[in-house]
């Protein structure tokens, strides 16, 4: 319950939430599309946690039906991963998400 | 040594090689590449080999200057990762290569 929490407070507390490995290229492609896009994204590194990273990827698998990264979250929500994101970015639907959230 | 001249032998015996990681979704497009053209790669699971991946992937550094996954041989060339040979299939570069060594 107590990483529960953190993930819930982590992703209310930040507009962009990436939950990510540092040697992914998926993780690297999500990173990269909002830094061109100029959002500073919250990146949680999952491989640089020891035991916490496989233990966050359960609880993230508990609360998202996702367990694998990229892990992206907008306003609280989530987005799924790294196709989920490109397609939304794809449809023009990322920028005005982003915008109506006073987030880029 | 003794893995170096196994990489060496597995490249001149099988015309496509992959070396893989099998929850890489690079290393996934790239065998899912081939699959769609018909050619029956020879592919390898780094992460499948216990210690020997690692090892492996070093070897792989030393022969090709990549420690990367994937990390794709055709015709016993060093071809590179996913986007080196997304690349050659988008420049139709890949097929012509592959009928060349009669692979597909
Ligand atoms: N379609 C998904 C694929 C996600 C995926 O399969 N991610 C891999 C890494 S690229 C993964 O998390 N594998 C399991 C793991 O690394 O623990 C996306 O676009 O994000
Ligand atoms: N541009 C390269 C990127 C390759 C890459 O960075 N691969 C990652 C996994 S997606 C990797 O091997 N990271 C180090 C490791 O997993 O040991 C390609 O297209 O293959
Ligand atoms: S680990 Fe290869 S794309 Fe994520």
């Amino acid at each position: 319950a107590r990483l529960e929490e953190a993930v819930k407070k982590t992703v209310a507390e930040n507009p962009v939430v990436i939950y990510s490995k540092t040697w992914c290229s998926y993780s690297m492609e999500v990173k990269a599309l909002f830094k061109r896009m100029g959002v500073d994204a919250h990146v949680i590194e999952l491989d640089q946690l020891g035991s916490q990273g496989p233990q966050l990827q359960k609880v993230l698998e508990r609360l998202t039906g996702q367990f694998t990264v990229p892990n992206v979250f907008i306003g609280g929500k989530h987005i799924g991963g790294c196709t989920d994101t490109v397609k939304l970015w794809h449809d023009g639907k990322l920028a005005p998400m982003l915008s109506e959230l006073n987030i880029s």
